[in-house]
């Protein structure tokens, strides 16, 4: 099921001015439960793509193939959605690169 | 909307940063 919370996230605590409180949504990433994410999407003001900077090469087309996905859905594309591309798990060494991920990404694609 | 959507492919450790964010860590 996916994890929903509303929040403040720590970056808004130190900012001046009105503090805007987040809804965030984290869908489950299995295939069977890829639907889920449509139910989500067009409410979305925004979308953070998580990868994992360590185990990368193995899933370059899997995750290629659902960023692409999402990237081209009606709703994303007729509302201009913002997607940033998260480079998770960089703490351990043998992780790759974010500007290797970008370019291995944008040439499966 | 204030609603942020967390994908990504399964075991890319989307959950844990949802809870590091909520969180605040």
């Amino acid at each position: 099921e996916p994890n929903e919370g509303t929040f403040i996230l720590n970056s808004e605590i130190s900012k001046k001015g009105k503090i805007k409180p987040v809804h965030l949504v984290d869908v489950p990433g299995h295939s069977r439960l890829r639907p889920k994410l449509d139910e989500f999407l067009p409410q979305a003001a925004g979308i953070v793509f998580v990868v994992d900077a360590l185990e990368f090469i193995p899933n370059l087309r899997a995750i290629s193939e659902y960023l692409y996905d999402i990237l081209t859905k009606g709703s994303v594309v007729k509302k201009k959605v913002p997607v940033v591309i998260c480079c998770n798990k960089t703490d351990k060494v043998t992780a790759h690169t974010k500007e290797f991920i970008r370019k291995q990404l944008e040439k499966e694609m | 909307s204030n609603t942020i959507v967390l994908t990504g492919l399964s075991g890319s450790g989307k959950t844990v940063l949802f809870y590091q964010l909520r969180d605040g860590s």
